[in-house]
């Protein structure tokens, strides 16, 4: 474990809780996109196969298992909680999602460590992640303004990876065996993906004025 | 050889 992982699990623990606070203070989940919920909870159930057969840590069951149940409950909670789903912009999260899952399933038959079942989902899960944001980018682009709590919550889930980045940096020049270029290119790719968003995230920050993307 | 990867990361 280094800092910069550590960093990146508690920027992205602290993404999570953003959402949920903004959900519960709220009961409101307006701009925000089930889809890329429901992409994340995928990432979580894919790559964490091995939580029941593999213990490497009590940090890494507990935290594994936050990030599978709450993914969980908050697809749950637009879904079903009858006063969260009604604020729910079903008509501008219109993403297909589904192309992203099947190409990312095909990407991982194709690229992958070892052509087992767990290796092939864990090369899916990373695939899928670096893709997951898109229904949430597309959907803050049509929703115009983006409330702060919606905004953090993207910047965390942004900044949390740019952080993994930097860990892949520094294990790569002090471990010999040390060479996951999936969940590097998988993880530049997602990072990138962020890029103008937190460019308007900058500038919305220092003109200190409301996140607006432009459509 | 190259160790199977370490799944150490979330």
């Amino acid at each position: 474990m280094n800092i910069f992982r550590f960093a990146g699990d508690m920027t992205h623990l602290i993404s999570v809780l953003v959402l949920l606070l903004k959900i519960y203070a709220t009961k409101s989940c307006s701009g925000i996109s089930l889809k890329t919920q429901e992409l994340y909870a995928l990432v979580f159930l894919a790559r964490y196969l091995d939580l029941f057969t593999d213990f490497i840590s009590v940090y890494n069951t507990v935290m594994k298992i936050v990030f599978i149940m709450s993914s969980l409950s908050i697809v749950w909670c637009m879904r079903m909680h009858p006063m969260v789903r009604r604020s729910y912009d079903k008509e501008l999260d219109t993403f297909r999602h589904y192309f992203l899952i099947a190409g990312c399933l095909l990407g991982a038959l194709l690229v992958h460590e070892k052509f087992t079942f767990q290796e092939i989902f864990w090369a899916f899960s990373l695939y899928l992640e670096a893709v997951a944001i898109l229904p949430q980018l597309v959907l803050l682009q049509r929703s115009g303004n983006v409330d702060n709590l919606t905004g953090q919550y993207v910047f965390f889930l942004g900044a949390y990876r740019a952080l993994y980045i930097l860990n892949w940096i520094y294990r790569y020049f002090t471990e010999k065996h040390f060479g996951r270029w999936i969940s590097c290119i998988s993880g530049l790719v997602q990072t990138a993906l962020y890029g103008d968003f937190f460019y308007y995230y900058f500038i919305s920050w220092k003109n200190n004025a409301k996140l607006q993307l432009p459509a | 050889d190259q160790l199977a990867n370490p799944k150490d990361e979330l």
